[in-house]
């Protein structure tokens, strides 16, 4: 799976998301990928999130719209949102994976739950980064 | 005015470091720092967020090395099922497919549907009518093809037969 979030110099965000499935697939099995709210969600007022990982427990836990009610009704950053999904939503039922988001004020959260995310983030007047594992 | 940011990524899941060597390493981040480049420079342009999230994840997309359009993992059945989705936060408008094959570019596929159907997720011969409609390029099954994938698949369907399929993590990962 492959995904991308951003916001431009207007403030808007979107969010995209891209998947060939997981190996061994039964045909016609869909993930969490091509679902808004799951594995891809945007919206100006929160936050754009793309995901990766066990797609069936992204699907059950709404993993995406569930960082941006956590961030509309509870009041929390993107991180304190998407460190809750990602770490214990997702975790503590056997959706292992991560999460790229970025916040309408610019800020960038990419947990991950397993040893290893591939990821990659830029803002504006600072270097690109790239990354494999924690470090 | 706001400043922009853009953040990628290419998959997870069990990427041990053991199986991970200096060279492959490197490939993967010169892979992931292509496709921040292509999203920046949309956003340095004064592009839109959608326009810079569409060029990342084609350039993802492109690249043999992650899970998606080229490099896709394969079914059961020895084909290629490509999932994608696009949102745009400044109405929640959204696009998508399912498992289809043949557009190089999955995500594109996706925002057409978005920006010339009234729905959200479209498959099977209408997605990719739409494809062909926004005059999207397609590709040949050999484009798709890697020899990782395939001998994944292989010793994915050697281990169920045998009984034997782990519960790594990483085999549920898209």
């Amino acid at each position: 799976t492959v995904g991308a979030v951003a916001r431009d110099r207007a403030g808007n965000l979107a969010a995209a998301t891209s998947t060939g499935g997981m190996t061994a697939k039964l045909p016609g099995r869909v993930g969490d990928t091509p679902l808004p709210g799951a594995g891809t969600f945007a919206e100006n007022a929160t936050c754009a999130v793309s995901g990766t990982g066990h797609g069936e427990v992204f699907i059950r836990y709404t993993a995406g719209s569930e960082i941006a009610a956590r961030m509309r009704f509870l009041g929390q950053s993107l991180d304190e949102a998407a460190q809750h999904v990602v770490m214990k939503d997702l975790h503590d039922h056997d959706g292992s994976g991560g999460v790229i988001a970025i916040a309408h004020d610019g800020s960038i959260s990419m947990p991950f739950n397993c040893e290893g995310m591939y990821r990659g983030s830029v803002r504006e007047g600072e270097a690109p980064q790239v990354a494999i594992y924690r470090d | 005015m706001s400043t922009y940011s853009l953040a990628i990524h290419g998959g997870a899941g069990t990427i041990l470091r053991t199986q991970m060597t200096p060279e492959k390493e490197a490939a993967y981040k010169a892979g992931l720092a292509r496709a921040v480049a292509a999203g920046e420079d949309v956003l340095r342009q004064d592009g839109t967020a959608m326009d810079a999230v569409t060029a990342a994840v084609c350039a993802l997309e492109d690249e043999p090395l992650f899970n998606a359009g080229r490099g896709a993992v394969f079914t059961t059945e020895g084909a290629q099922e490509m999932d994608a989705c696009v949102m745009d936060g400044r109405d929640r408008s959204a696009g998508a497919v399912a498992g289809i094959f043949g557009p190089r570019n999955p995500v594109r596929v996706a925002r057409a549907v978005m920006e010339r159907t009234p729905h959200v997720l479209l498959i099977g011969p209408m997605a990719l009518q739409i494809a062909r409609d926004a005059g999207l390029p397609f590709e040949e099954r050999d484009y798709f093809f890697t020899q990782a994938r395939w001998d994944a698949l292989q010793e994915t369907m050697e281990m169920r037969r045998k009984g034997q399929e782990s519960d790594d993590p990483a085999r549920r990962h898209g």
